[in-house]
């Protein structure tokens, strides 16, 4: 019965296949880990704190896979070729970048090799630079007005600096040119010293 | 517009227009969402001081005269569709919270899915007028996510038919629920019942808070506001101490468990429907996280293509921030969370209609999955957010501490969603309970479906790893 898993890392599906077995590994080792805490004769209350940590690696890969699986189901829903291209090259990055923060973990279940997690670094750097030129168009498709916004730096005409120092004039303590705390401290102090 | 970004926009390699309907669900879903936009900024009674330079006091003020703005003006142009009022409180919202927020999130939910018929006929009218203002109280001082944990008790005077509320101790006082402080004048309070002697767990009671007419404190109640937090500036987050307060027996939400005159208990088909409204808000909340990230990267790589430091190559001019491989590999891979999570919450929005919708046919079968689900993604989404929107902050270097940037406000009114509806790492154990035991009936002969089908196949799987 034994299924050899061939790895390509420019492979959705194939991704998609790695993140679903990290996550029934780790479920399996949160379950033996609890039956061995039992074992010792510990109760299950017991034995589920001591597992615990366990429990929670098992449930944040089982949530991974979930949302990877997610985002390359949704692309099979794209029909426009662009978006369908540059969306693939999100969903690629997203896994491939899970995949190194979590590395040990596939590397521990032997799903990937370590040259193979040598070359993910190599293929980000790669989608990040095919992101570049969208970056801002991608940005700009969750259509997030201003007036939603409402952040000087995140402005859709990127004017930023001249409404920056609109919004810092703007701000209660200019309201006057002298405030009020000279004449109540600063002044007395310096009439003290 | 600044010369830098229009010729980001030129560099596009696909029509955003296209990409925006599917990450809205759809052209017409896009045409409704800007439709609403318009009718909010168009409309000058929305104009307001920047809440970044008002006191507590004033923003609390400033969110009431705001939401109940919003309640007239819906009314006034028919905004009643689910999607349609979401859109627009959101837009009207902006970054903020709203001094109602509960009364629509989760008072009138679980009224919806809790009470019977005629709970519905009584509570619905006279809450969608905002007759009664309510909130959700359920987390108390000293109990959280915990949900035996908690203390309240409600007990069943059979000579009177009336439930007896008190807060039995200090922990015990409700803590936390938005718009209890001033604005509420009811509370769904979950307490646990005891009728006959015997106590049955956690249920649902509608409990007058204030005067109807006055809106002062009704007798027994001791409410107020919980002080200033690290975010939600706009809500009254309140407390609230039960000293001996009755309340009728037909205030106990009865759709599925009942208390009959007698004192006569009625157990539910799933203990999990006490929580549906939890349910319903972490499905929710799983969108939220999608919103508040593409927010966060909107303003992070905006910003990072208008601002120029430093050197790549000397001698030369300061090149744009996003030029630099490190910028983008702060925010590249949060833009494609954002991508992924927009996605998981259109998943889960889906999922959860779908399956209370069967619930509500009576068909069971699903909830547990559903409930494992909604706990796990609602933990994993909003920690990863969290996260991510700090990065953007920083990614903006010094202006990102500036309340101008709006990615301080982002994180400290998106922080608590890591607590609220379930404290994430309880969230996570949840989910873990649910993966375990469908592991057991795995290894034990039994089918799975859904998410965890994967778990069939323990035990027959080897991997290896391959060459590429």
């Amino acid at each position: 019965s034994a299924r050899p898993v061939v790895v390509d890392i420019n492979d959705l599906s194939s991704l998609v296949e790695i993140y679903k077995l990290r996550a029934s590994i780790l479920v399996e080792l949160a379950a033996k880990s609890i039956q061995q805490e039992l074992q010792r004769r510990k109760c299950q209350e017991e034995a589920w704190n001591n597992s615990s940590i366990d429990l929670v690696r098992a449930s944040d890969a089982h949530c991974h896979y979930v949302v990877v699986k997610l985002f390359t189901d949704k692309l099979a829903e794209v029909g426009d070729t662009a978006i369908h291209s540059v969306l693939s090259t999100l969903a690629l990055l997203y896994a491939l970048h899970g995949i190194t923060r979590n590395s040990g973990d596939f590397l521990q279940a032997g799903l990937l090799s370590v040259p193979q997690t040598q070359q993910i670094p190599s293929r980000i750097k790669e989608l990040l630079s095919q992101l570049r030129p969208n970056a801002v168009a991608l940005v700009d498709a969750f259509d997030i007005s201003d007036k939603t916004l409402r952040s000087v730096l995140g402005r859709y005409d990127g004017n930023v600096y001249e409404n920056m120092f609109e919004w810092a004039r703007s701000s209660p303590l200019n309201a006057t040119e002298v405030h009020e705390s000279y004449y109540k401290y600063l002044k007395p102090l310096r009439s003290k010293l | 517009m600044n010369p830098d970004i229009l010729k980001e926009r030129h560099s596009a390699t696909f029509d955003v227009d296209k990409l925006t309907y599917i990450v809205d669900g759809g052209a017409e879903k896009t045409k409704r969402r800007r439709e609403i936009e318009s009718m909010v900024f168009s409309d000058p009674d929305f104009d307001e001081v920047d809440p970044n330079f008002l006191s507590g006091s004033e923003r609390y003020d400033q969110s009431v005269r705001k939401s109940a703005l919003m309640v007239l003006k819906m009314r006034e142009y028919g905004v009643a569709d689910p999607d349609d009022i979401m859109y627009y409180k959101s837009i009207a919202k902006g970054n903020y919270q709203e001094a109602f927020g509960l009364h629509y999130a989760m008072f009138l939910p679980t009224l919806l899915s809790q009470c019977d018929a005629q709970q519905l006929q009584k509570w619905l009218p006279v809450s969608e007028s905002f007759q009664v203002l309510g909130t959700y109280a359920q987390t108390e001082m000293g109990h959280g996510t915990h949900l035996r944990g908690l203390e309240t008790t409600a007990t069943y005077d059979p000579s009177t038919q009336e439930f007896v509320m008190n807060s039995p101790t200090v922990s015990s006082i409700k803590w936390w629920p938005g718009g209890l402080g001033k604005t509420s004048n009811h509370a769904i309070v979950l307490a646990q019942l005891h009728t006959r002697g015997n106590c049955h767990g956690l249920h649902a009671f509608i409990v007058p808070l204030r005067d109807m007419n006055t809106h002062q404190p009704l007798p027994g109640i001791v409410v107020g506001d919980i002080g200033p937090k690290f975010g939600f500036h706009e809500v009254d987050n309140g407390f609230l101490k039960l000293e001996n307060v009755r309340i009728p027996r037909e205030n106990m939400l009865m759709k599925y468990s009942k208390v009959e005159p007698d004192g006569t208990y009625l157990k539910p088909p799933s203990d999990k429907l006490t929580y549906g409204t939890m349910v319903f808000i972490r499905a929710y909340i799983v969108s939220e996280s999608a919103r508040a990230l593409s927010k966060a990267c909107t303003i992070a790589i905006r910003y990072s293509v208008v601002r120029h430091q430093s050197e790549i190559r000397p001698g030369k001019p300061e090149p744009q921030i996003l030029e630099y491989q490190t910028q983008q590999y702060k925010l590249f891979p949060l833009l494609a969370t954002a991508y992924a999570f927009t996605f998981v919450g259109q998943y889960m929005k889906n999922t959860y209609q779908r399956i209370s919708g069967d619930i509500s046919q009576g068909d069971f079968s699903e909830l547990p999955e559903l409930h494992a689900l909604t706990a796990g993604l609602k933990a994993f989404t909003t920690w990863e957010a969290n996260s991510a929107i700090e990065v953007c902050r920083m990614s903006c270097g010094g202006h990102g501490y500036s309340r101008s940037s709006a990615l301080p406000d982002i994180y400290v009114n998106f922080t608590p969603a890591c607590t609220y509806e379930g404290e994430n790492t309880v969230m996570m154990l949840q989910t873990a309970r649910y993966l375990v035991k469908s592991y057991r009936q795995a290894k034990d002969g039994q089918r799975l479906s859904g998410t965890v089908s994967y778990l069939n196949d323990i035990g027959t799987r080897r991997v290896q790893p391959q060459p590429v």
